[in-house]
This record gives structure tokens, C-alpha cells and sequence, in this order.
């Protein structure tokens, strides 16, 4: 995961 | 999910819950900003918009809904609901939250990770969370005598900001390469917002006394 896309945090 | 990040969704669910039993229970929204409301539905609408793009879990699924439909229920029961609407503090809830909103648009056109439609909205709505409690810090340092209810609601949402920092730390050192320099830089000064006002608010829960700031 880059930390771009992965947006699993609210 | 680590005890951090859920210590912090507990936080920030616990912080609308009271907001909403406060609102619900005993009709009064006194105290209460509507324009930093205002800008928090605006945040979950523009953050939110992946609920229909793509699946993480139920989980988060079932948060972003709760998150979006609490935020627009509050500005309604706020604006609209015959009882309610007549507790607001106007008056003292002055702060020109139209004027957070198109810095942040702007910044978000200039500094995002992507360049897509999605991802602007998404980082706009990073800046904007990071501001959008200076309206109600605003109204409650106005506030003579903060009632109990809106200074937990306070206290509750710093704690969530809190506890995601927690979780960055700990995603940190646990995952690779995992770094998010939007969302921790607007994270930091979001929870920097709060410093002073849980000076107050512990310094009253010691002295078990209301929660008053300085004017």
C-alpha cells in the first residue's frame, strides 16, 4: 500500500 | 484496527452520541455551534463520497453512514425543529465560517496526493475537519457557565483526535510504508486546536467545578 489510496481510516 | 483507532471511532461516536441526547432528550442545542455543525456535515459529505466507490468493511461502512446522517440530523434539529431551533445562540455563534471553507478548498487544489476529483474533496475535507471546531471553541469561550453536556461533547471529540495520533504512532512502527503527511499534519493541528480548552476543562473536573474560559 503507497498510503495514497488505502483508506480505511475515518 | 489497532486500540488506538477504536478508542478514537469510540471517542468521536460517544462525543455525537451525547450531542444528539443533549439535542434529543432535552431540546436545547444552548451552547451548541451550528456553524462548526454546519462544517462537519459539510466534512463527512465531501469525505464520505467513497461509500460508493469502493468497500473497506462493514465496519467502516456503517460509521460513515451513522457520521454522515447524525451530522446533517443535528444542523436540522438546529435550524429547523420548532423547540430546538429556538435554544440556539444565535447571537454569540458569530464565527465567519464561510471564510474557513475557501482557504481549505484552495489548499486542497494545491497540496493533495492525486489529482482527482475524489482525492481533492477527500484532502479538502482534512483541512476543513482540521479547522471546524473554532466556531464552537469561539461560542464556548462567549458561553458564561458551560453546561456540563457541551463541555463533555468537546472533551469527547479532542479525545477522538487524540487517540487517531496514537494510531498513526503505532501504524507507524507496525506497517510498511505506511505515511500520510495530509492526514497527519491536519490531524496535528486539529488536536492542537484543543490544547487550551482541556487545560479548562480539567482544571474544572478537579476542582469539580463548571467549565468556564477565560474570556
Amino acid at each position: 500500500s503507497s498510503g495514497v489510496t488505502d483508506k480505511d481510516e475515518l | 484496527m489497532n486500540i488506538f483507532r477504536l478508542a478514537g471511532d469510540m471517542s468521536h461516536l460517544f462525543s455525537i452520541l451525547l450531542l444528539l441526547l443533549k439535542i434529543h432528550t432535552i431540546k436545547s442545542c444552548a451552547g451548541v455551534s451550528l456553524k462548526t455543525q454546519e462544517l462537519y456535515a459539510l466534512v463527512f459529505a465531501t469525505r464520505y463520497l467513497d461509500i460508493f466507490t469502493g468497500y473497506i468493511s462493514l465496519y467502516n461502512t456503517l460509521m460513515k453512514m451513522f457520521f454522515l446522517w447524525s451530522s446533517f440530523t443535528i444542523v436540522w434539529y438546529m435550524r429547523y425543529h420548532n423547540v430546538v431551533r429556538r435554544s440556539y445562540d444565535k447571537d454569540q455563534d458569530t464565527f465567519r465560517h464561510y471564510f474557513l471553507i475557501l482557504p481549505c478548498f484552495i489548499l486542497a487544489l494545491l497540496v493533495h496526493e492525486k489529482f482527482t476529483f475524489l482525492e481533492v474533496l477527500w484532502t479538502f475535507s482534512l483541512y476543513l475537519e482540521a479547522v471546524a471546531i473554532l466556531p464552537q471553541l469561539v461560542l464556548l469561550q462567549r458561553t458564561r457557565n458551560v453546561d456540563n453536556l457541551t463541555g463533555h461533547y468537546v472533551f469527547f471529540l479532542g479525545a477522538y483526535r487524540s487517540f487517531y495520533i496514537l494510531n498513526w504512532i503505532y501504524r507507524y512502527f507496525t506497517e510498511q510504508n505506511y505515511y500520510k503527511w495530509i492526514t497527519w499534519i491536519s490531524g496535528l493541528v486539529q488536536t492542537a486546536l484543543y490544547a487550551d480548552f482541556f487545560y479548562y476543562y480539567v482544571k474544572s473536573w478537579r476542582n469539580s467545578e463548571r467549565l468556564q474560559l477565560p474570556a
